[in-house]
């Protein structure tokens, strides 16, 4: 499974949590307004965190935060 | 199988929930307002609470709490 | 799988029964209005019983109680 | 696989019936008026039967009894 | 794989047929109307034969056998 | 896999025919008006033959033969 | 995988060809008008020829020959 | 996986080509008008081919070629 | 998996590309116009080139190219 | 899985690109107007590249560029 | 899993993230105007990153970002 997400401003940033008992920050990945980042869910991220303006294409639908 | 959160409010806490005899709380990860948190459901966790104003995007549907 | 448990009022309690020959209660988790709690069917875990005002997401539908 | 059971009004039972050669009743859960109570198929439940006016959502469709 | 069946009048059977060369019935199950049954096809278990009015739900879409 | 018969009429059999390299028939059923079967392909059965006027739901439609 | 085969007239025949190098009639099984046969492919039979009027249910649609 | 084919005239032939390194006709079965054939893919036949006038039900559609 | 091949015309060809580091032709079938050819990927056939006015039906939709 | 190509001028060129640490190319095949191409992902191939006006069916869609 | 990338403007890339503990590029493709690339999720890749407009499809849906 893969999470697809367009940054829609500057400064967006794409974090992978650790799988595991422990939950903490592995990467960080920068992206810029219009870049697009597809990413997965691995042996070593069982969870994403992501902060700035974003469209976010998941499997049960579509998330957007640029209206709140 | 994962579900994503969208935080509608600032302090929006996700929690994991242990797999196995025991539930208990094993991380809680902090929203601020926009903030988006992808996670599984992992050998470690087999359950997961939400407090706080969220949009959640599950495989059966969609639940908001900001009408309550 | 698992169901996603909308809570419509304080109070609401969300309960694991036993899996295997023995049936009996091994976790209560209290919700209060407008928490949600995402649970799965696990190995310990083989029927969830709801009290209180809830909606539910299962993957059959949705149910609610809150017009009875 | 699971079904979902809503009660619609006061002392419904949920029953479980023993997998195998033989077939009894191994559990019988009470459930008041908008209790609500998730049942998987396991190891040693391979029927389950149903006393009450009660909502059932099952795979292949939601059945009510409360019209009869 | 399961069948949900409805009970629209006392005295329903559900009868459970012998997996294997031989085919007997190992199980009746008595429904009284309003009763619902949900039964599996099992290691014991190939074929179901239903007697007296009924609603069943299969995969393959619902039978009624109430207009006959 | 299944298919689920109703009979039309008295009189009606559901006929199994042997898996393997022979075919001939080793288990017959005879409903009633009104009666239902439910029969799974299995390690004995490869094939179901059927006399009588009856609705047949299956994986890919539903068959009635009572307007012929 | 199995196909639905009804006998839109008398004398229709279900031919099982032989699975493997080989292809050759293993079986073939007269129906009557009205009558149906379900038939799987199994370890003996990779095809099935068919003689006859009929209406044949398949995973990929039905097919009639009386029109022709 | 197999293939649904209705011969509407006389004289269709079903070929079916080897699977492995080497492509040659295995086994060709000839239809008449009206005849249907259902062939699986299977450890000798990888590939089928089809003279004469037709109609053939595969997963992705349906193909005729009586309007050539 | 397989495509599903019509020949518009005469002088198709379908040709198989071989699996493995090496990509070159291992099989090249005529079909003149209206034969139908239904071709599996298989381990020798991990590409397939067609030449000529084809409709060719495939898991993701139809090919036409008549019209070019 | 496969991606299926139609050529919609002269001169296109399917690459393929190698599976593993590196990535490099390990074919190209041309295709003149109106030649089709479906191409597996492979053992030895993991992405592929296509140069020249085309029409593309994918699972996810169709994708042309003849309108750039 | 693979995603379908269409190059609306010369010099976009397409870049493969590491599997792994370690998160870094491993790999760059670039892409002119019109030209396609599809790419899988590889033992090698777990995220794809791509900067310039493109439209790429995802089992989720398509994503442009030349309206931005
Ligand atoms: N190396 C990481 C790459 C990755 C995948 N998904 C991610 C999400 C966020 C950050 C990094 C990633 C991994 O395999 O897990
Ligand atoms: N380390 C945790 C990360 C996680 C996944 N899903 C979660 C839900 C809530 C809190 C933490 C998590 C785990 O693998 O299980
Ligand atoms: N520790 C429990 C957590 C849990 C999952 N689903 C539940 C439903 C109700 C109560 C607790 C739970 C388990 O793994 O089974
Ligand atoms: N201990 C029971 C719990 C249960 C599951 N489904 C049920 C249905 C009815 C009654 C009890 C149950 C079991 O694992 O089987
Ligand atoms: N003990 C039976 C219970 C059962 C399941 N499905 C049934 C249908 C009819 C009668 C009994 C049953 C079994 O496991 O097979
Ligand atoms: N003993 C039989 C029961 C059965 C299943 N499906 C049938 C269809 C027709 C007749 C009998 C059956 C078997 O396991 O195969
Ligand atoms: N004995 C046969 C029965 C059968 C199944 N499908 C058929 C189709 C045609 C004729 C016979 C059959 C077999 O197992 O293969
Ligand atoms: N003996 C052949 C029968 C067959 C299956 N599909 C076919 C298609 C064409 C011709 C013959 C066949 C086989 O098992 O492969
Ligand atoms: N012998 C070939 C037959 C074949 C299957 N699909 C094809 C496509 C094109 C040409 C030949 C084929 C193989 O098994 O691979
Ligand atoms: N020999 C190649 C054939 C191939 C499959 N898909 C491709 C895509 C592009 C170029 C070549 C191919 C392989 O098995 O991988
Ligand atoms: N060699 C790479 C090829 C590749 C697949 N998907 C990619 C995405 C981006 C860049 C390269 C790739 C791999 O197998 O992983």
């Amino acid at each position: 499974d893969y999470v697809a997400v367009k940054a829609l401003e500057n400064g967006v940033t794409i974090i992978g949590l650790t799988r595991g008992k422990d939950t903490r920050f592995h990467h960080s990945e920068k992206l810029d307004k219009g870049e697009i980042m597809i990413a997965q869910f691995t042996e070593h991220t069982s969870a994403i965190k992501i902060r700035g303006k974003v469209e976010v294409l998941t499997r049960f639908g579509i998330i957007r935060n640029d209206d709140l």
